[in-house]
């Protein structure tokens, strides 16, 4: 009887082991699969980035502005080519959202005593290439007075 | 690592690429 | 003398001498009209002669066997035609007038013997003006060296009208004796500015064409660059700050 019993169990083993074999198998199969597909989408995404990071230098370099997102869910907004005798000195301020979801300007750097009208401004136009625009005219402002 | 790799994936998708786009949109509208 | 006279001389030794002119050949000559030119009296000779000799010679043949009077007559016309009608062409071709032209080359030698002849006279009164000129000349400097010794020695300041040339020391005189031909110097560099100009004129035409073709690659890089805008902004998001502040 023992023997017989023996000789079933290592029969059911020997079934187990075929079945598992085959199911590392599929799981092989479909985390070669899985794999192809994430490097396939990886590389549209960075071939994305890429071309995104080209325009957004493009811009940058054209309109002497970058335009970073920063701690504090903010968007930070660094100014260059202000000061003709220092181009590369940067003039900032940072943008959120308020409670109520309104613009909110704040943190710049040299102060602005105008930003806060321009804040206004821009809440009601939302024209944020006017609102830049003015915010670039005062920093100029600032460095011939 | 396939988890890994997926979220990395997951993350560009739906944060990294969206933020370029926003911003280049946004230097667009400036 | 007697030894020079032809009538003594004996037959061998005979000096020729050419035989009198019928009448009748003299009094062609004379009947063609002196108004006409030498070529065409010369032409009409020709013609004449050939016609005389045949109212000469008919009288002799008639008497001969076998000549026919009205035959004869026949070809003496058509002869005396084709002889017409060669003399024409010789006087069209100039050969009647080549006859003449010894004479003509002595009439242009003439005319550039004239010539000289008046050159060398132009000469010789231009060189006897140019010897006044310089007579005259002297007499100024001789007048001129007067008029400063007499000044110095009068010790007067006195005002003198003195003619610009009389300033002219003998070393100013050399100074303007060597200067310089300007109109000629201007002249040559005449050519210069020709060459000038037109360098200039193929520069003006190639700036122009320049300008031209960079107004069209303005507009045309305005025009794709309106399109390309137009594009993109149709795909712009209204309020990209918004989305990218909400983006965690």
């Amino acid at each position: 009887d023992d023997l017989l019993k023996l000789i079933a169990e290592v029969k059911e083993k020997r079934q187990e082991l075929t079945s598992l074999s085959a199911k590392i198998q599929d799981l092989k199969e479909e985390y070669a699969k899985k794999k192809e597909i994430i490097s396939t989408a990886n590389k549209a995404n960075e071939e994305r980035l890429k071309r995104l990071q080209l325009s957004v230098d493009l811009f940058k370099d054209r309109l002497g502005l970058e335009i970073r997102k920063i701690y504090g869910d903010k968007l930070q907004f660094i100014f260059t080519n202000i000061d003709p005798k220092n181009p590369e000195r940067p003039f900032m301020f940072s943008l959120c959202l308020d409670e109520e979801k309104n613009y909110q300007v704040s943190d710049s750097a040299p102060h602005l005593e105008c930003l806060a009208d321009f804040q206004e401004k821009l809440r009601k136009t939302k024209n944020f290439s006017a609102f830049l625009a003015n915010v670039r005219k005062a920093f100029t402002a600032v460095v011939y007075n | 690592e396939l988890e890994h790799d997926e979220q990395e994936v997951d993350r560009t998708t739906t944060i990294s690429i969206p933020a370029a786009v926003y911003v280049a949109q946004l230097y667009r509208r400036i | 003398r007697q030894s020079w006279r032809r009538a003594s001389m004996k037959d061998t030794n005979r000096r020729k001498s050419l035989a009198p002119f019928h009448q009748g050949i003299t009094e062609l000559s004379r009947s063609i009209s002196v108004d006409l030119a030498e070529n065409k009296r010369l032409g009409s000779l020709l013609l004449s002669s050939f016609q005389f000799s045949v109212q000469k010679l008919e009288p002799f043949l008639c008497g001969t066997e076998g000549f026919s009077l009205e035959n004869f007559r026949a070809k003496a016309s058509s002869l005396s035609e084709e002889l017409k009608h060669f003399v024409d062409t010789m006087e069209s071709n100039g050969t009647l007038q080549k006859c003449f032209e010894d004479s003509k080359e002595k009439i242009s030698d003439l005319s550039l013997e004239k010539s000289v002849t008046e050159m060398k006279e132009y000469i010789t009164k231009f060189s006897s003006e140019s010897e006044t000129w310089d007579q005259l000349l002297l007499h100024y400097q001789k007048e001129a060296e007067e008029i400063t010794s007499r000044a110095s020695a009068e010790s007067k300041i006195t005002e003198v009208e003195i003619e610009p040339m009389i300033y002219l020391g003998s070393s100013q005189r050399e100074v303007l004796n060597t200067k310089p031909n300007y109109q000629k110097i201007l002249q040559n560099h005449n050519r210069v500015f020709d060459y000038i100009e037109l360098v200039m004129d193929e520069l003006q035409g190639s700036m122009k064409q320049l300008s031209t073709f960079l107004d069209e690659s303005t507009q045309c890089f305005q025009k794709v660059s309106v399109q390309l805008g137009k594009r993109s902004t149709e795909q712009l998001d209204p309020s990209p700050a918004r989305k990218l502040l909400k983006l965690h």
